[in-house]
């Protein structure tokens, strides 16, 4: 998941 | 994972928490807006679509699921449970909340971080859920006296997104390339919009008082 936005955050 | 967002994911599931409570320990559901708690469904569904697609983390999987979850679950509630269905204030919560959803999806169609299918839902459900208490906050506004389960609900919701804030000061000091300007400045618009309840919620507690907010 880490492309360059990756959304981490809920 | 720090512990601003640590404390801002468990401040919502409070939040939710409190909100559940309410409904079934008083079997009612006055003094909460319905459409509030549809917006904060679509929130939850336009955002975690890659909730079968991209695994971050246990923990991450499992929030996303209680929180879609657990949303859809209170829409139910006082949609379809005759019990709460009956304490709805259907003549309170007229907000027209389906112009903030167009409004929202409109504004993520010009603003977005690419334009993909995924990205412009995900900026699509924060740009929502900046908007979505306004329901609530006029239901409040208008049906006076605010009991204190419902109160506390909205209140940790607002102080859920000023927790992240701090976890996005952190983040942007601690992480070389962090930026998340959508979010950050939606989560302050967010935040903003409680700042008066959050002041009268603030007052009440001082004055040990009943939680009223002005017409």
């Amino acid at each position: 998941y880490m492309d360059d936005y990756g959304h981490d955050e809920l | 994972m720090n512990i601003f967002r640590l404390a801002g994911d468990m401040t919502h599931l409070l939040s939710i928490l409190v909100l559940l409570l309410k409904i079934y320990a008083t079997k009612s559901c006055s003094g909460v807006s319905r459409k509030t708690q549809e917006l904060y469904a679509i929130v939850f569904l336009a955002r975690y679509l890659d909730l079968f697609t991209d695994f971050i983390s246990v923990y991450n999987t499992f929030m996303k699921i209680v929180f879609i979850a657990s949303s859809l679950a209170i829409v139910w509630c006082i949609r379809v449970h005759p019990m709460v269905k009956r304490s709805y204030d259907k003549d309170l919560d007229t907000f027209r909340h389906y112009l903030l959803v167009a409004a929202s999806f409109l504004l993520a169609l010009f603003l977005h971080e690419k334009f993909t299918f995924l990205e412009i839902f995900w900026a699509f459900s924060i740009y929502l859920e900046a908007v979505a208490i306004l329901p609530q906050l006029v239901l409040l506004q208008r049906s006076g006296n605010v009991d204190n389960l419902t109160g506390q609900y909205v209140f940790f919701l607002g102080a859920y997104r000023g927790l992240y804030i701090l976890n996005w000061i952190y983040r942007y000091l601690t992480e070389p390339r962090f930026t998340r300007w959508i979010a950050c400045v939606s989560g302050v618009v967010q935040t903003a919009l409680y700042a008066d309840f959050f002041y009268y919620y603030f007052i009440s507690w001082k004055n040990n008082s009943k939680l009223k907010l002005p017409a």
